[in-house]
């Protein structure tokens, strides 16, 4: 028997807007380390990543590996039944093929109960080489998600470079060009609205801003963004949640012939 | 010409 139980329904109702336009059927593994989630988009351009540990709920009970086969759509509709300040608690039978949201409200006056049929998915799971990166940049969410958004108006790619001290957004199109510049932050009193940026040698890279628009729909969860970033290699735009897990997302660069 | 590349082209199957 699987069951969870989250304070507040608000950070899951996040996570699946932050999955949804990207994937549309996913499996959640369920294990003694807490909720974890892999998939590529349809297109296999990009892939989605999600951990949400154990020590971040308030109960989290596992007898055995369970995997639940959702789809999304469906899962983020029923989550948007729960308010932000109810908390949640998901639970599975072992070898069940429901999975049961419970919603109670903050006075405990209210409790919903909804069942979602599961699916029996067999996904693709690649291997992500834990690997060091040349150059990771911090920066706001916010002011990445803006600058991708803004981008798209221009071109349908944006080349990254990084260098010592700031990074370029720069775009191309048959209207004009574009080139935004961020200076890495000298002096920061609020952590959330510095930029960072660490380089071991520069880079730089050309990637979709189609796919760079999705991962954005990630922001409302953490105040940070973190771009990884190495010569040929997928970019990781990482989300943390706090207390609980992570978002990543890793995008295949376009390569030149 | 740039080409799009995939993900199966950088992490394997597991």
């Amino acid at each position: 028997m699987f069951e969870c139980r989250l304070p507040k329904a608000e950070v899951l109702k996040k996570t699946m807007d932050a999955l949804k336009d990207l994937i549309k059927e996913a499996v959640w593994d369920v294990s003694a380390q807490g909720l974890s989630l892999q998939s590529m988009d349809s297109s296999h351009v990009s892939l989605v990543q999600v951990t949400l540990r154990t020590e971040g709920f308030d109960t989290f009970r596992c007898d055995k590996n369970i995997a639940l086969g959702v789809n999304m759509d469906t899962m983020q509709k029923l989550m948007k039944c729960a308010s932000n300040d109810d908390n949640i608690t998901l639970k599975s039978e072992d070898n069940g093929d429901l999975l049961s949201l419970i919603f109670e409200s903050p006075n405990g006056e209210k409790t919903s109960e909804y069942e979602m049929k599961l699916m029996d998915l067999d996904i693709e799971q690649l291997g992500i080489p834990d690997q060091e990166y040349s150059c990771t940049i911090k920066m706001p969410s916010g002011e990445f998600q803006r600058i991708c958004r803004d981008l798209s108006n221009i071109g349908e790619s944006v080349n990254i470079t990084v260098v010592k001290g700031g990074v370029d957004f720069s775009a191309k199109g048959d209207i004009g060009n574009a080139k935004i510049h961020v200076t890495e932050s000298s002096n920061v009193d609020n952590e959330k609205d510095a930029v960072t940026v660490e380089v071991n040698e520069p880079v730089n890279l050309t990637f979709a801003l189609r796919y760079l628009n999705f991962f954005t729909k990630a922001t409302p969860l953490s105040g940070q963004v973190s771009l990884s970033i190495s010569p040929d290699v997928p970019l990781v735009v990482a989300y943390e949640i706090e207390d609980l897990g992570h978002v990543k997302y890793f995008l295949a660069p376009k390569i030149e012939n | 010409k740039i080409n799009q590349g995939r993900m199966d082209d950088f992490f394997k199957i597991s």
